[in-house]
């Protein structure tokens, strides 16, 4: 993985390619799980910082709106800093030896790679759905989380089409299969673009979570690591006081599966170049998000419950 | 690969609850094919949204008569693609 470029972005095939890499370079720490097969059979792949035994483990994933891009850019400079971090950085080596890190790079599979092939600003899944044309589920509205709400659409054609049922989706049975087996996950983080926030539930209720007061804490903290590196701003607070209301989301669906640290990023920018965000910035926004990351995950360590 | 050329992304400053509504209708009609970037959800956030070409003046029509504030976040989706792809090359070559 020493000669990958991590200031461009790249194809779902060298992405994967690059995981293989990674795992022989780091045998006794990463591991490959694979979750399940995407709408398409693309493999969906989880990759798991581990020193052994079964810990308590926190869950980030990237991608899961294909277009996306600096979320699974930001997952692939991740998953290195993690794998080359353990025995170095003390803070780092210090979350592994208490806590597993399970991270899914391409969450939509399917999206991502029609992305590149077809239509870059593709946002869905491609699954068929049956009595329409159009093509495509939102993913991050398909979880049982206030599923159907009015934050998301019944229209199949609109980019919040919220499925058919909840979990309609490979893509997303697939994370909800992995994570209640594994039945110890302690924070799902999930990474999304653009519009520099940090979001936490709930975003299909108006309802404070019973955690509201420790989330938006740790929340100001995270964006006050976040904005320490290159002064990058990040608002916070609830999904649907802060941008708006979203029913059927991951960190919703997670919260009331009793994940507590369940957030939502949104990465750069605020809108100069919104999806379509020039790679230059690839490194210094995974380098920042690296800060917020580790401010989560030091939380968690310390917060066992 | 699909083209966006000529494609801009406004962004649309609604200044009340009344112009949120007019933004949701237009996100409803569906023939027009814009693409909300960011959706209409309160009045102190901006709304960004992709035009196609062929609608552009159409919707910035509709905008202004519905005296909906809005400026131009990208001139040309397409050449931003076009620079994207091309700093994608150029890496390829690199690592090769």
């Amino acid at each position: 993985t020493g000669s990958f470029s991590y200031s461009t972005y790249h194809t779902i095939e060298e992405i994967y390619s690059w995981i293989d890499g990674l795992l022989l370079e780091y045998p006794k720490l990463v591991s490959r799980i694979d979750i399940g097969q995407s709408y398409e059979g693309r493999p969906i792949y989880a990759l798991k910082f581990s020193t052994g035994g079964n810990k308590p483990a926190i869950w980030i994933d990237t991608g899961i709106h294909s277009r996306e891009w600096i979320t699974q850019a930001t997952g692939v400079w991740t998953a290195k800093k993690i794998a080359s971090s353990y025995g170095v950085d003390s803070s780092l080596t210090d979350i592994l030896d208490n806590l597993d890190i399970i991270l899914e790079i391409v969450t939509n599979p399917d999206g991502y790679a029609y992305t590149h092939s077809t239509n870059r600003m593709w946002r869905k899944t491609r699954s068929i759905n049956a009595g329409s044309t159009c093509v495509g589920v939102d993913p991050n509205r398909n979880w049982n989380a206030g599923f159907g709400g009015p934050g998301s659409s019944s229209n199949p054609c609109s980019e919040t089409y919220h499925g058919a049922h909840p979990h309609s989706e490979p893509e997303v049975y697939s994370v909800v299969d992995f994570i209640l087996a594994h039945g110890n996950v302690k924070a799902m983080l999930s990474i999304h673009s653009y519009s520099q926030m940090l979001l936490f539930p709930y975003g299909y209720t108006n309802d404070l979570a019973p955690d509201h007061e420790e989330l938006t804490e740790l929340a100001k903290q995270t964006a006050n690591a976040l904005a320490s590196l290159h002064g990058t701003q990040y608002t916070y607070g609830t999904t649907i006081a802060t941008i708006y209301r979203a029913d059927g989301t991951a960190t919703d669906w997670a919260y009331n599966n009793g994940i507590k640290y369940s957030y939502t990023f949104e990465l750069r920018d605020t809108g100069r170049y919104g999806f379509i965000l020039p790679a230059e910035q690839i490194i210094p926004t995974a380098e920042e998000t690296w800060l917020a990351l580790m401010t989560v995950m030091e939380h968690v360590k310390n917060h066992p419950y | 690969q699909k083209t966006f050329v000529g494609d801009q992304v406004l962004r649309a400053h609604a200044k009340d609850n009344a112009q949120l509504d007019v933004l949701r209708e237009l996100e409803a009609m569906k023939h027009l094919q814009v693409d909300f970037w960011r959706g209409p959800s309160r009045p102190n956030l901006p709304v960004d949204i992709r035009v196609p070409n062929a609608v552009l003046q159409q919707v910035k029509v509709f905008l202004e008569s519905n005296s909906i504030d809005y400026s131009i976040m990208i001139e040309d989706v397409q050449e931003l693609l076009d620079q994207e792809h091309q700093d994608i090359q150029s890496a390829t070559l690199r690592e090769r």
